[in-house]
C-alpha cells in the first residue's frame, strides 16, 4: 500500500 | 483604500473554479504588487498558490497591505452573479471586515454591487524553495485534463514517468491497467498544441488522482499546462492566466507501491 504525505513534510511554515 | 478593477472578470470567475473544490476558505494577500494567495487543502496535501499582478488590472490601488479573509462558497456564490463579460471590481478599505465586488455590464447599462462578510483565518503559510526541476513538461491542458480524467477510472493513483523519449501516464486497479504515452510533438501549427518536454533526468512519481483531478478545474483558465517533477519532491502544475499572473498548484508525491 502506498501513503500520502502532507506538503509540511517538504516545506517549512514561514 | 483597495480596489482592483479587472476588465475581463470572467478570469476571476474562472479563478474561482479553480480553487473552490480544493479550498474552503482563504487569504487574499493585497499589496502594491498585486494580489497573492497561498492556502492549503485541508488534509495538507496540495497547495494552490496564486498570483495576481497589479499591471494586469486597468486600475489598481492598494495603499496598504491587507489581508482579506474570505469563505470561497460565499465567494463564489457571488461571483456566479456576473455574467461572463462584466467587469469586476474588488474593493475595500482599511481596515474594513467586508469586501465589495462590483459587477459593471460591458455598456454599463446594469451596475451591481455585493458586500461579502470577511473572515479571520489563521493560515499557515509555507516557504517554498526555489527548485530546478528535473523534468519540466508542457502539454495541452484539455489533454492533460482528459488523461486525469480517463486513468481516475482505473485506480486512486496516476503514475506519471517522464524520459527522454516523452511522458508517459499509467493507472492500474481492479479492471487492468492504463498507460498513455504522449511523445514530444517535433512541430505544431500552434504553440498550445504542443508537446515539450525538458529533461535532466529521468524521473517517475505516484500522485493520487483526486487532487489532480481538482488541478484541472483551472484548465479554462490556459490553453497549455506547465507539470515539473522532482524526485522526493511535490509536483507542480502550473496554468498561465494571460498576462496577470498564474496558478500553481503543489501535489506531495505518494510513497510506497
Amino acid at each position: 500500500a502506498s501513503t500520502q504525505p502532507t506538503l509540511n513534510d517538504y516545506f517549512k511554515s514561514k | 483604500m483597495f480596489e482592483a478593477r479587472l476588465v475581463q472578470g470572467a478570469l476571476l470567475k474562472k479563478v474561482m473554479e479553480a480553487i473552490k473544490e480544493l479550498l474552503n476558505e482563504a487569504s487574499f494577500d493585497c499589496a502594491h504588487s498585486g494580489i497573492l494567495l497561498q492556502a492549503m487543502d485541508n488534509s495538507h496535501v496540495s497547495l494552490v498558490s496564486l498570483n495576481l499582478r497589479r499591471e494586469g488590472f486597468d486600475k489598481y490601488r492598494c495603499d496598504r497591505n491587507l489581508v482579506m479573509g474570505m469563505n470561497l462558497s460565499s465567494m463564489s456564490k457571488i461571483l456566479k452573479c456576473a455574467s461572463n463579460d462584466d467587469i469586476i471590481t474588488m474593493k475595500a478599505q482599511d481596515n474594513a471586515d467586508t469586501v465589495t465586488f462590483v459587477f459593471e455590464s460591458p455598456k454599463q447599462e446594469k451596475i451591481s454591487d455585493y458586500e461579502m462578510k470577511l473572515t479571520n483565518l489563521d493560515q499557515d503559510h509555507l516557504g517554498i524553495p526555489e527548485t530546478e526541476y528535473s523534468c519540466v513538461i508542457k502539454l495541452p491542458s484539455a489533454e492533460f485534463a482528459r488523461i486525469c480524467r480517463d486513468l481516475s477510472q482505473f485506480g486512486e493513483s496516476i503514475v506519471i514517468s517522464c524520459t527522454k523519449e516523452g511522458v508517459k501516464f499509467s493507472a492500474a486497479g481492479d479492471i487492468g491497467t492504463a498507460n498513455i504515452k504522449l511523445a514530444q510533438t517535433a512541430t505544431v501549427d500552434k504553440e498550445e498544441d504542443a508537446v515539450m518536454v525538458d529533461m535532466q533526468e529521468p524521473v517517475t512519481l505516484t500522485f493520487a488522482c483526486k487532487y489532480l483531478n481538482m488541478f484541472t478545474k483551472a484548465t479554462p483558465l490556459s490553453p497549455q499546462v506547465c507539470l515539473s517533477m522532482s524526485p522526493d519532491v511535490p509536483l507542480v502544475v502550473e496554468y498561465k492566466i494571460e498576462d496577470i499572473g498564474h496558478i500553481r498548484y503543489y501535489l506531495a508525491p505518494r510513497i510506497g507501491d
